[in-house]
């Protein structure tokens, strides 16, 4: 509504085009920065390998066209289908993990989320990706657990614990949605994963192979709304 | 909706395109390339006042006229965004995330006055 005789963007126009321009630009760089609540430009030191981020991508376009799911690791049927109200904002983050340490029969992921999800954001699905690389034919037991450091930060302690059979090589993927709920519950942004195989293996995972492979965490979020009333 | 030409004064959607290799913002935006910002600008006589798009009906326009003709006080009115659309983003958050999210109303498609 005008305001004084003057509509809110009037003083644009008084302004040079080369002014103008620089207004302009300024008033992007805030409005986006701002929506994606970030204080400022993010540095980037370690930018994913383009592999390593088509293929992620590709999985989860596949994941969700594909109804079929990893034998015995059903994904949570009551999440709901995302199905954005006006104002709400939804994300989707692609976590890439970093090795720690590893044997021949095991392995540790380490996924750093975001520092602006916990607490301002609701996770809708989480699904964890990792590509095996089977010694042969027949089922290969695998043992995946979810590990947080105890309370003297010295080592790790098993939260959760999971069993997968894998049968050929390939991707697989894992429902982690309530391990990552839970982690952001405590306040924490950090989730470690350890991938521990029956027999010798060499190396459980290619990622140290190929880009292409590397495991990553993909999510679901959106902002919580202050004015929601949850049902528990 | 109308876009800004050269000879209009009208309420008109102006076309603005931030590059953000221009603005050295695409080493953390995968995709897009750029902003499609657009704006609003133009003036906005009476006559044409709550006219979506400015155009959408000459009928409306010409009571509008008439209205304004005879109203004893005129109301300004502002050149505002009457269609807008989200801006899809892929980007890496500030611990090399990467980040998929539309972020709502940041695309100005139409312009009309209030």
């Amino acid at each position: 509504a005008p305001q004084g005789g003057l509509c809110p963007a009037c003083g644009l126009a008084a302004l040079p085009p080369a002014s103008q321009r620089d207004v302009l630009i300024a008033v992007a760089k805030q409005s986006i920065l701002s929506k994606l609540r970030l204080p400022d430009r993010p540095n980037i030191t370690h930018p994913t390998s383009r592999g390593a981020l088509l293929s992620a991508l590709r999985r989860m376009r596949a994941q969700h066209t594909d109804t079929t799911v990893s034998p015995g690791m059903p994904h949570d049927s009551s999440i709901p289908p995302l199905r954005p109200g006006a104002g709400v904002q939804e994300f989707e983050l692609l976590s890439f993990a970093e090795s720690g340490s590893s044997t021949s029969r095991s392995v540790r992921l380490h996924f750093h989320f975001t520092q602006e999800l916990p607490g301002s954001t609701e996770i809708l699905q989480a699904t964890l990706y990792l590509f095996w690389a089977v010694p042969g034919p027949g089922i290969h037991p695998i043992t995946i657990k979810f590990l947080q450091p105890d309370p003297t930060g010295l080592s790790m302690t098993t939260v959760s614990e999971t069993r997968l059979e894998v049968q050929r090589a390939g991707w697989v993927t894992l429902d982690v949605g309530q391990a990552v709920r839970s982690l952001f519950g405590r306040g924490s942004q950090s989730l470690t994963v350890e991938l521990e195989v029956a027999e010798d293996w060499s190396s459980p995972l290619l990622a140290g192979h190929n880009d292409s492979h590397w495991p990553f965490v993909a999510a679901q979020a959106r902002v919580r709304m202050p004015h929601r009333v949850q049902r528990r | 909706g109308i876009e800004c030409s050269g000879t209009s004064r009208m309420c008109c959607r102006k076309e603005f395109f931030v590059d953000f290799k221009e603005i050295g913002w695409e080493d953390w935006i995968i995709q897009p390339e750029g902003y499609h910002m657009n704006y609003c600008a133009g003036l906005c006589p009476m006559h044409m006042a709550g006219i979506p798009g400015l155009a959408a009906s000459f009928h409306t326009a010409v009571l509008n006229l008439i209205k304004a003709n005879n109203a004893d006080a005129a109301v300004d009115s502002c050149c505002v965004p009457t269609q807008r659309r989200p801006l899809s983003l892929l980007y890496y958050d500030r611990d090399s995330n990467i980040i998929k999210t539309d972020i709502p109303d940041m695309i100005v498609d139409a312009c009309g006055c209030t």
